[in-house]
């Protein structure tokens, strides 16, 4: 369709890839994972395994649900949970970046959409930004 | 331009309405602010004056600076701080809901953009969410 041809014409470069991707892993503590969160100014990130494959989300209004509701605690006992207590599943993800149809589909629910090779190796992350600049720049012209 | 002008068949429909808005007030502690954020799961939301004007927003993640800067802060300490002393000032808005171009512009940076009336009085929020909806309609019809 005209919107997908439009906005295929470069791909790539609406993905940010995986090395500039923040992430933590499973084992690391909620203490840490709050940190790195605090640092990146992000609100969720992916966890990823040892090997790179994309395992789940941790967001920064789960670990504050923990601050919550675990009476008198403060940052410091977060170091007692680890980013497995309080992590969040994958919903949705694509493997193929020029599926555009189904990215903005999913978009419309997601902040941004994990992209994974055929090995669920993690490759990086499709944000809504980058897909209005998109539409933007096809909008003006 | 064609975009905007499969967007614009029903401009009131994609803002959110001030009555379906989370919110607080600058004098609200950020005990109180922490408990409707968790509460309602957004993670920034308007300030309002007393009189419904537009002062600023509060975030979770400002909150959170709180909790990691204040040695030994837990949840209860955030009640002797308002809001004031976390709150954002408002970067964008918009008082007119049709103004699509704009309104794009501005969701590449913001994920929501606050529709205020000529004497700045609150209307509603214009979501990112909202309008992906009415791309992902229109790029299927
Ligand atoms: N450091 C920063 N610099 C400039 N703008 C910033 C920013 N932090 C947040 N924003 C703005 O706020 C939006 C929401 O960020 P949030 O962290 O909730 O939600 C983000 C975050 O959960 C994730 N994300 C984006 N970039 C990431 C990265 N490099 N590493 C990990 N997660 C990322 O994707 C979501 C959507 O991102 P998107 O760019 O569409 O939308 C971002 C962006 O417009
Ligand atoms: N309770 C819920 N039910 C369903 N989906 C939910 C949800 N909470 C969050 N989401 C999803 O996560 C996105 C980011 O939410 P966030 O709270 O960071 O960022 C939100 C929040 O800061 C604000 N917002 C949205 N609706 C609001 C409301 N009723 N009251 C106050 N703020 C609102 O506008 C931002 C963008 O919202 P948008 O809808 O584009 O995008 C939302 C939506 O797609």
């Amino acid at each position: 369709p005209a919107v997908e041809q439009m906005l295929l014409k470069d791909p790539k470069s609406y993905v940010i890839s995986a090395d500039v991707v923040a992430n933590v892993t499973a084992t690391n503590t909620l203490e840490h994972a709050f940190m790195v969160l605090s640092k990146v100014g992000y609100s969720r990130i992916p966890v990823l395994t040892p090997d790179d494959r994309l395992q789940g989300m941790i967001s920064l209004a789960a670990i504050s649900e923990y601050l919550l509701h675990v009476p008198g605690a403060a940052v410091e006992q977060l170091s007692r949970y680890t980013v497995a207590d309080a992590m969040l599943p994958v919903n949705r993800w694509v493997s193929d970046p020029t599926k555009l149809e189904t990215i903005l589909n999913y978009l419309v629910d997601e902040p941004f959409i994990p992209l994974v090779d055929d090995d669920k190796v993690f490759q990086g992350i499709i944000t809504r930004r980058e897909l209005l600049k998109r539409i933007n720049f096809m909008a003006h012209n």
